[in-house]
């Protein structure tokens, strides 16, 4: 079975905090995502990549109407030690490419992050699976982002091959 | 139409890379991303949260299979300033929760940590997405992660409830 990227989209109603100094061990992810959920906080995406000395951080993706919520959330957590900091950015944008089998085909994500790359936006977050591959960048990039990595995999003049050499 | 976790999946087979200090400007993922898709490296997950200070850190998990082919790249990324240096750990299992509307049902990804949290598994990386919540813990846990992620979302006694208050 081929792999497809079946559509690519965009989203800029979002705001992204990331939560420093996360003591890296068991039950401390459980505690901020069930807080949030207590709130009936819709978090899109969750990234938290390897910790550095027993010191996790984590980077969650929500939607702007919960933001205020969050920020009530994260004077909780710096208070209780499940954070030293967090830092809260408003002018994000997240682009993903959809389709199948989008892990197990190489060079379909590098496509992604070449298109981005080419028009010199920069990728802030990555965060990927088999059926999706989604970057934070900055909001004011949205609109071009889209296009470029639209036009990379839906080319204008109906050529399918990949861009690039 | 209600959010539903459909399965519970693990993968030991694999190992993880993560590149410090990779120049957090436009073109460096795609680099990485590219190099690795020259030499045929299915990539599973790629996690890369928020870079601090100008340098980003990038996170791939990658089949067994591939890895000999990556540690001869990470040597070329280090010698050609891509990253300062790696880290390859081979004892890492992936677990994740799939289904639908994961991300817009607060709760679901959280009930995922705390049934690893609850066995005092230690969650290394997240990446989620709306279909699919994925943790790497150590490879040794796998098992034990499994049993209670499946439990929690499909408990033996056929009690559907949410376990925990
Ligand atoms: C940082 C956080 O993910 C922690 N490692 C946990 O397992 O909850
Ligand atoms: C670190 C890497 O992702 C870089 N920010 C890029 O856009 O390629």
């Amino acid at each position: 079975e081929q792999a497809e990227v079946v559509g690519v989209s965009s989203d800029r109603k979002i705001a992204k905090i990331t939560l420093l100094d996360v003591p890296d061990e068991p039950g401390l992810a459980a505690r901020v995502f069930q807080d949030l959920a207590a709130e009936e906080v819709n978090v899109r995406l969750i990234i938290q990549s390897a910790s550095s000395e027993s010191r996790g951080r984590i980077t969650f993706v929500l939607d702007d109407e919960y933001v205020e919520r969050a920020e009530l959330l994260v004077e909780q957590w710096k208070a209780g030690g499940v954070a030293s900091d967090a830092s809260i950015d408003h002018d994000v944008a997240k682009i993903s490419i959809v389709g199948s089998r989008l892990a197990s085909t190489p060079g379909l994500a590098a496509r992604m992050f070449a298109a981005l790359g080419r028009e010199r936006i920069n990728i802030d977050c990555i965060s990927s699976s088999e059926m999706k591959v989604a970057c934070v960048i900055r909001g004011d990039q949205a609109q071009r982002a889209v296009r470029a990595v639209h036009d990379e995999f839906f080319p204008p003049d109906g050529d399918k091959s990949p861009s690039g050499g």
